[in-house]
């Protein structure tokens, strides 16, 4: 996972 | 976002519409597994707990917010309003069987060891697995009324459209994430069968019912 961003997704 | 990402999205989004009408508008929720309700309640709240500390988009935040309040508006409806409509006697999938091993899992195999990170694990391993007690449901009572396909054909084809969004990002963006792919194949795997009765019987008009 991108640390900064988290998941982006549903 | 591209177009299968909101393609999936939409096919969700429509899933969960069709069956708040479908219980609404028949003040019934006979043919529909609580149990796989209550799963789904799980899976949305315990991935969108990110919501707090997390902020991605205002789409992103409107859908996760629409997606746990309709998954607990779907159990009131079906554990208190139409609570006299709901087939207990059939709806007998032991969801413990699920829970646990999926908790295990997410405890075993995951991005990274954090509370947030490990529940957003769980939920993806369970809704991989959440409508097997509706699928347990419809092989029981050998049937589903063209409603509850709709339903379950929109909820289907919303993971199937993710695995396209997800190999066009992998391409497009070079992103991946093994776990949501891995979870997202078993997930549509399971709803092959149905897929198959529901492209050749109910849209020829029949209603989904299988052999004796």
């Amino acid at each position: 996972i991108d640390e900064e961003e988290g998941h982006d997704e549903l | 976002m591209n177009i299968f990402r909101l393609a999936g999205d939409l096919s969700h989004l429509l899933a969960i519409i069709l069956l708040l009408i479908k219980i609404w508008k028949t003040r019934s929720c006979a043919g529909i597994s609580g149990k796989s309700q209550i799963l789904f309640a799980v899976v949305y709240i315990s991935r969108y707990l990110d919501l707090v500390t997390t902020f991605v988009s205002v789409y992103n935040t409107v859908m996760k917010l629409v997606f746990i309040v309709s998954s607990v508006a779907t159990l009131y409806m079906m554990y208190v309003k139409f609570k006299a409509t709901y087939d207990h006697n059939h709806d007998s999938f032991r969801i413990e069987f699920l829970l646990v091993p999926c908790f295990v899992l997410a405890l075993l195999i995951h991005a990274a060891f954090t509370p947030l990170e490990i529940l957003w694990t769980f939920s993806i391993y369970l809704e991989a697995v959440a409508i097997l007690p509706q699928l347990f449901l419809v092989s029981k009572t050998g049937e589903a009324e063209s409603i509850t396909s709709h339903y379950l054909f929109a909820l289907g084809s919303y993971r199937a459209l993710y695995l396209l969004n997800w190999i066009y990002r992998y391409y497009a963006e070079g992103h991946y994430d093994l776990i949501a792919i891995f979870a997202g194949a078993i997930q549509t795997i399971l709803y092959c069968d149905f897929f198959y009765l529901y492209i050749t019987k109910v849209l020829k008009g029949k209603k989904l019912q299988l052999p004796a």
